[in-house]
């Protein structure tokens, strides 16, 4: 583990004399290792060095019986603190409150929406099958609506997201629902024409939540794809998927800086009943390893 | 005139920095580095077009070569029992329908199996890629038993006296030893009808993939003896790096990649293509 490795290497300066900034800086190359190995992104994680640095030559760090532990303990704050500086849970304020999930190919958004209908439930929450591309995409919602007995609005060979998108509002409107959860297809940031469809979307349906659902196990390219979302969107929130395995999850550092966005939940599993608030300390905690 | 670029001190640092960048990972990356540098040292060149085509050949050799995938004088036996893989939502029905449609082009008869009988409208999805592709499926109720959809689908090609049989499975990640166990179970049926199917597992991976990767390969390799890659979704900008550590480390090849959602988004593994992706 990274705290291991860090007492190991202070063990072994210490046995040099008394510790000096240097020290500080060679052991600060491990965490950055670290970083990299749990997929923060390169560029992310050498500014994150950098001024992690600056608060660890200190003299309590020099001075300390345990600077391994010192080092750790900068690192896991400022991690935690960039991590929930925009923390804000998704509140229901609107009437009807709109959702609108987007993001990659296979990130879990159809999956999202029936965990979010899960989760407001007692709003009377109505989902919007907007995929009109994957094929039994729309089917999809639908068994899963079933399950959960919850509301899906579709139109059958429709091809048109935002015509589908707008009967469904209305219908939300007309029919008391609390929650509009639209589910959008997964599309490439690089789609020219997909990307434009979501911010026409977004144009005429103007959702009061705009959700970005990115895979936890996400490697460099996660700066990339977050910034084109959000230059374009302006979501207003993210949510981690599949963080009930094992990917160190480093993609919610490099998403969280380089968009200023909060992660708002997490998915945990595949059932409705698997989704969670997102807490900054334990994220930080599952990066370091 | 035109001045050919020259290698200088910060050429190197900036090429590490693209291969990070693309997931290579830091030995990986380490690695490639100080070949580069040796090669440098023993061949002298100066210029910055040969340092990236050394770097084309280093990693070429790193990824081994490509496979005649779809030629039936290729094939291991009749019918050719391939096993599809992988964690949830990285491509695994959208490529099956991709591989039937490709088999069935180069001549031959494909059967697919929908042994996803859990995931909601799963069978449904698979049903469309097998119009598509103009193939025949084997299929049971949702929420039945993945195995014997297998064993169905095993008896059924014998009998139809099919080329190629394909099995799609439900996402899984790695870490769930239930599942895996489960998958471990339509292995073991599979073989109880042909002794030596699955005569390919084949792992998906989405190129977008961190080091994540690398464990979820260790594992299917260990616990389903995977023996073949294929990367998905390589038409984004990610660069499937995460594939080289896999062949590195684990000596499990790229076999196919997939470039987009529709039929024909299908290719073979090229070594110099997937090299040429991590040169600036
Ligand atoms: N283990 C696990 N699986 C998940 C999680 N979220 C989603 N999945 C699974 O991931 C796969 C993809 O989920 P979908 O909801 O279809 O993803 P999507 O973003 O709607 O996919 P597209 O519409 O094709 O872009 C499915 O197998 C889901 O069951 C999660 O938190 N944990
Ligand atoms: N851009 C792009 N999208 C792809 C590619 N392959 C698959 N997809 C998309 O990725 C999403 C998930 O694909 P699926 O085939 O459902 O993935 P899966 O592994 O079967 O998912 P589960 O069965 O839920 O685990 C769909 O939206 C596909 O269209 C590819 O090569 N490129
Ligand atoms: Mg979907
Ligand atoms: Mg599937």
């Amino acid at each position: 583990s990274l705290s291991e490795r860090l007492n190991d290497i202070f063990k072994r300066l210490r046995g040099q004399g008394k510790l000096t900034e240097a020290n500080i800086k060679d052991a600060l190359r491990e965490v950055r290792l670290a970083l990299l190995e749990a997929d923060v992104n390169f560029k992310v994680a050498k500014d994150f060095i950098n001024e992690v640095q600056e608060k660890a030559i200190g003299e309590e760090v020099l001075k300390s019986l345990s600077p391994g532990q010192q080092v750790i303990k900068i690192v896991f704050d400022e991690l935690v603190k960039i991590l929930g500086q925009h923390t804000s849970l998704l509140e229901i304020k609107n009437k009807p409150e709109i959702i609108m999930l987007c993001g990659l190919q296979g990130s879990g958004k159809t999956t999202l929406a029936a965990k979010l209908a899960h989760f407001f439930r007692r709003r009377k929450p109505l989902i919007a099958a907007c995929d009109v591309y994957r094929p039994a995409a729309i089917e999809q919602l639908k068994v899963l609506g079933k399950q959960i007995q919850i509301d899906v609005y579709s139109i059958d060979n429709c091809k048109d997201p935002i015509l589908i998108s707008k009967e469904a509002l209305q219908a939300a409107e007309e029919e008391d629902y609390g929650v509009l959860i639209i589910d959008t297809a997964g599309r490439l940031h690089i789609d020219e024409e997909m990307m434009n469809e979501l911010e026409n979307l977004k144009a005429i349906i103007k959702p009061t939540e705009i959700l970005f659902v990115i895979d936890s196990m996400i490697g460099q390219d996660a700066v990339n794809v977050a910034s084109e979302f959000n230059n374009r969107l302006e979501f207003s929130g993210i949510v981690l998927t599949k963080l009930d395995g094992d990917a160190r999850g480093g993609a919610a550092l490099s998403v969280s800086r380089i968009t200023g966005k909060p992660i708002k939940f997490v998915s945990i599993g595949e059932k409705p009943k698997d989704l969670e608030i997102f807490h900054p300390d334990r994220m930080a905690q599952r990066i370091l390893g | 005139i035109v001045t050919k670029k020259k290698i200088d001190n910060d050429t190197l640092e900036d090429l590490e920095e693209v291969l990070i960048a693309s997931d290579l990972g830091t030995e990986p990356t380490n690695e490639i580095i100080s070949k580069l540098k040796e090669r440098i040292k023993k061949e002298g060149f100066i210029e910055i077009d040969d340092l990236y085509e050394t770097l084309s050949e280093v990693v070429c050799d790193y990824v081994g070569e490509e496979r005649d995938f779809f030629n039936k004088d290729t094939f291991p036996a009749k019918p050719f029992v391939i096993m599809i893989i992988g964690i949830n939502g990285v491509g695994k029905t959208t490529t099956i329908g991709k591989m039937a449609h490709r088999f069935r082009a180069a001549g031959s008869s494909v059967l697919i199996a929908a042994a996803d009988t859990f995931r909601a409208a799963a069978i449904e999805q698979l049903e469309i890629w097998a119009e598509r592709a103009g193939v025949d499926i084997v299929k049971h109720k949702s929420g039945s038993d993945p195995a014997a959809v297998v064993f169905d689908a095993m008896n059924a090609a014998r009998s139809r006296n099919m080329d190629v049989v394909i099995i799609d499975t439900a996402g899984r990640l790695h870490t769930k030893t239930n599942l895996i166990e489960e998958l471990k179970k339509i292995n073991r049926i599979c073989k109880r009808a042909i002794p030596e199917a699955p005569h390919e597992t084949l792992l998906v991976i989405d190129a977008i993939t961190g080091q994540n990767g690398l464990s979820q390969a260790k594992v299917f390799k260990e616990t389903m003896d995977a023996s073949g890659i294929i990367i998905a979704k390589l038409d984004g900008t990610a660069k499937g790096g995460i594939a080289l550590s896999i062949k590195r480390q684990l000596d499990l090849p790229i076999v196919l990649i997939g470039t987009g959602e529709g039929l024909d988004d299908l290719r073979e593994f090229v070594p110099k293509d997937y090299a040429m992706g991590f040169v600036p």
